[in-house]
């Protein structure tokens, strides 16, 4: 796995994800990368990649909203300039 | 276990 830090260089975060407990995809994967979002101007996320944590708050056992509730609020808090995710290139709950 | 997997619902897709 891989640690990516993501500064807040843009107004939004500018992924999409699915998955999450209880689903096919039991932790949330990058399905889309906005050009022009904080995530794109990043460079180091990437289409697939699963999200294991994020600012060390891990997203097993999350249901799909919880998950992305969880990353919204890491990307709006002003505590920090940037978001951390942990992510894999392979589906380790699966 | 794998016929078990395949009865779990797709993921809704969010933006964020």
């Amino acid at each position: 796995s891989t640690l990516v830090r993501v500064a807040k260089s843009a107004s939004t975060l500018g992924i999409a994800i699915e998955g999450g407990a209880n689903t096919r995809q039991p932790l949330p994967r990058i399905v889309t990368i906005q050009r022009g979002g904080s995530a794109h101007n990043c460079g180091q996320l990437r289409v697939g990649q699963v999200i294991l944590e994020v600012n060390g708050v891990s997203l097993r056992g999350r249901e799909h909203r919880d998950a992305a509730r969880i990353i919204a609020e890491a990307f709006k808090t002003k505590e920090r300039d940037h978001v951390d995710f942990l992510v894999t290139e392979f589906n380790v709950a699966l | 276990v794998r016929e078990k997997r395949l009865t779990l619902p797709p993921s809704e897709i969010t933006m964020l």
